[in-house]
């Protein structure tokens, strides 16, 4: 069974949707069959791997189906990266938010899709939307582990208690599997005073739980998407294509580690 | 009556808190006096004006209330400038969306509580949550007006037309007196080629709604919140606050021309 993992912070811009595509290509490229699953209606790990046209339907489709996961494989689509595989997303699953209000057992539907999935996949990445709705809530059901990017930032900062206490809610109503893989330290300044600050603050709140790996702040990686390339593809040899290869290494091993 | 103003963009990190409080500190410094609304269970905008306490309550108690308009006037707080007041939000805002759901005109109750303000300022801003959820929505039926902050980055590109999509529909249907007011690039890098990409990009397809003023990316804004402090307080000279007081120069004009 694949190993699934949420990528997950509430704050809005901290390098969600980056950390999910260019972890999982480096997972890809690493011999570990990677499927990315787009969870936000922005569709932005949707574009960002180059994905324009989604004939056979989106994760919308397959939440609201009357069977999700016999749907679940007619709408998973390769990209250019070997062994990387993605569920697309479009702006209407912000509709499944209200439409699914009432159905029964609305938080486990993509659980449920993932359940058909096979074992053609190592991991599974879920991209969530900067919120803590039901997209974000499905996602955390379905996950055996998450991975908290944290943009190196004050503010950043201020949200992670918050979200702490939603994943304990989960893991005591929802998902007792549930476990943080490790927490991502992501647009790290070295010229700046604060970035180092923000480091030693997560690392004083959370011991032992940041992966060593830090992503540092390239303007590579904010140009690999406006091409539909991962940063493997944009730019192999750049600082931040050498930094998740790093972490996909880091995160491999403390998946299989339990 | 207050010219009230919405700072949204459903894309996260985009710079909604930075632009509310430091736009709204500038208006106040310029003699208008000014309130700013946090939306966002995130409460960034309380934090960043060192508002560390709520004895009077926050927003969520006034969207609660069986009288919205009479409780507003009991949660408004002063800040550490003179002519900027805030109503704080906390994280027990993020259930409102929950426990609205249901309620008659639940989209209506911020300008509810909003039509209790009387006339000691002339503007209101309403930071809004990375979402276009129940509180982006009040948020946008309350409002005259719309700043939309964009980051110059190539993924922030993509959400601006799922926005104006979503604007025009509150404009039909909830709110037909809102219009756009202007957009704002934010965290401008010069030393980026993708910067100005993005600029001329968002010219082309936006023509005569950005601002003249351009935010630039610097480390003393991002600083400033963890003192509690705008950057009027925190570095007055330093061409973030150059900026953000160009910017209310504009936006003064903007609304008082109707
Ligand atoms: N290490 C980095 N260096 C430079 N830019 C980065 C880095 N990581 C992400 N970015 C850029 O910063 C912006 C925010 O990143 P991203 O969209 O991945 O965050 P997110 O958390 O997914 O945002 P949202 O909350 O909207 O989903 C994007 O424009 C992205 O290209
Ligand atoms: N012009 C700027 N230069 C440098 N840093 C900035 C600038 N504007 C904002 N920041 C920093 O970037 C981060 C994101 O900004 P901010 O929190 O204001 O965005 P937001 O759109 O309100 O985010 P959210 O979607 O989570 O509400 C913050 O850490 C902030 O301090
Ligand atoms: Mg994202
Ligand atoms: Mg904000």
């Amino acid at each position: 069974m694949a190993h699934v993992m949420a990528i997950v912070n509430q704050k809005g811009g901290v390098g969600k949707t980056t950390t999910a595509v260019n972890l999982g290509a480096s997972l890809a490229m690493a011999g570990q069959r990677t499927l990315i699953v787009d969870c936000d209606s922005q569709a932005n790990a949707t574009r960002s791997l180059g994905i324009r046209e989604t004939p056979g339907g989106t994760l919308y489709d397959v939440l609201v189906a009357e069977d999700p996961s016999a749907r679940l494989a007619e709408v998973i689509v390769p990209t250019a990266t070997a062994g990387l595989d993605v569920v697309p997303a479009s702006p209407n699953l912000s509709g499944a938010e209200v439409e699914l209000v009432g159905v029964a057992g609305r938080e486990a539907r993509l659980r449920g899709a993932l359940a058909g999935l096979g074992t053609d996949h190592a991991f599974v990445l879920l991209d969530c939307p900067p919120s803590l709705g039901l997209l974000s809530v499905n996602a955390l059901v379905a996950a055996d582990s998450v991975v908290v990017p944290v943009q190196c930032e004050y503010l950043a900062l201020e949200g992670l208690g918050q979200l702490m206490r939603t994943l304990g809610l989960v893991q005591a109503r929802l998902n007792p599997r549930l476990r943080v893989l490790g927490l991502v330290m992501t647009m790290y300044d070295a010229r700046t005073r604060l970035a180092g600050e923000v480091v030693s603050e997560v690392e004083r709140h959370f011991p032992n739980q940041m992966f060593a790996t830090i992503i540092p702040r390239t303007v590579r990686l904010s140009e690999a998407p406006s091409y539909g390339e991962t940063i493997l593809q944009y730019a192999p040899d750049s600082p931040g294509a050498i930094a998740y290869r790093s972490l996909a290494g880091e995160v491999a091993r403390r998946a299989t580690n339990g």
